[in-house]
């Protein structure tokens, strides 16, 4: 069984571990300081009523990620991946086993920094979205087509700097659906909150209660 | 032989031939959108005239940076990798073949936009620079030590926007120089230039006459 057929394994136990559990989940991709962790302390803002939240976050070294999504008052594990530039099935199988799986409705992993490796190493949440940054310029999706392949959302980010970096966000956005025709697309400001909103709708996290 | 030993043979390998043509040669690293190409072409623009330049450019797909280098009227080859994060010692030693070598005098390698993978991959180079972007983040860095240990010059790269962004360009660099003592840090706004001319010195390829 080679690396990815295995990962694959793993990924579906750890899906069939979160639904036995009731448990929604969502990995969220990204290059580096693309707006992840910003994107999941306010995802975890809005959703604390209405959800028992739990956040995972992957990085090569340092707890950063988890000490700023802990502000958000949710429980956050750290998962310090040493040198390996992608979260697995495998790692991710690991930690829920440290996390109280009977109290909680919704888990958010953060990937690591990386808009190519995570692609290929599914972790088994029910969704991934990806972030991207208008900062980025106006090249990364047409460059990067794997990473949206299997993702249902796409943040653009850094909607506020779109206009500075000349960077035309409509266009970033046919060419994430020329890839992938179902793709939803959201604009943000993770640091304001700004298409939030929408983006929780995008990932059908809306509490039944607004709807 | 395991997978980075043989990139390493391969590596040396690269130096050997390219010091044996006396050429030059910088691979370039850094995030998606750091400014790779961008410092790429500036650089071509000043050194032209005092070095047979030749670039050689990495991305999973298109040849976008590939066609943005020729503008500036120097030999560029893309490679595509496909599906692989990184450039490796064995695909450049396959480019470097279909390069007149006779006719160069320095070679810009402009890795595939990662902060993590490529590190670990040496491609022979006599020399390695990292690019970071302060749209980035104040993070990037004291994340992703290990890119920095064979890194010989950082840019800390688009500088006009470190004030909106609020963050600490000399933080980052100290930051920088804790990881590498001997790494010469320069800013940069590779879009209007500023900064190209002492990221020029630190990288020792200031033409002679200069001096
Ligand atoms: N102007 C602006 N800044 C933002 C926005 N979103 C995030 N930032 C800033 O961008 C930087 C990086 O944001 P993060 O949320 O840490 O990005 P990340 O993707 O988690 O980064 P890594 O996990 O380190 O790869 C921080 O300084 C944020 O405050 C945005 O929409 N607009
Ligand atoms: N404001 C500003 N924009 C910059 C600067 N440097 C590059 N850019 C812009 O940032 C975007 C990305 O620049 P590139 O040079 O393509 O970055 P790159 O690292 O080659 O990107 P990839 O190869 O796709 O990973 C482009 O829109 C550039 O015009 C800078 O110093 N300041
Ligand atoms: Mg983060
Ligand atoms: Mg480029
Ligand atoms: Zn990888
Ligand atoms: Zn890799």
């Amino acid at each position: 069984e080679n690396v990815l057929d295995a990962n694959r394994r793993l990924a579906l136990a750890n899906l069939d571990t979160l639904n036995r559990k009731h448990i929604r989940s969502l990995d969220i991709l990204g290059s580096i300081g693309s707006g992840k962790t910003s994107i999941v302390k306010q995802c975890i803002r809005r959703l604390k009523k209405d959800y028992r939240i739990a956040a995972i976050a992957g990085d090569l070294t340092t707890t950063i990620d988890a000490d700023r999504i802990k502000e958000e008052g949710a429980p956050v594990l750290q998962i310090n991946t040493g040198g390996q530039c992608h979260l697995d099935a495998a790692v991710i199988g690991k930690t829920l086993k440290s996390l109280n799986l009977d109290d909680l409705d919704l888990i958010l992993i953060e990937n690591v920094g990386n808009l190519i490796c995570p692609g290929s190493f599914p972790l088994g949440t029910h969704d991934r979205m990806v972030v991207v940054s208008v900062t980025e310029g106006p090249y990364m999706v047409v460059k990067h087509p794997y990473i949206f392949m299997d993702a249902s959302v796409l943040a653009i980010n850094k909607m506020d700097l779109a206009e500075i970096m000349g960077v035309d966000m409509n266009r970033l956005k046919s060419e994430a659906l020329q890839i992938k025709p179902d793709i939803k697309v959201v604009f943000t400001n993770a640091k304001t909150g700004e298409g939030i909103e929408n983006l929780i709708d995008a990932l059908n996290l809306k509490p039944p209660r607004h709807a």
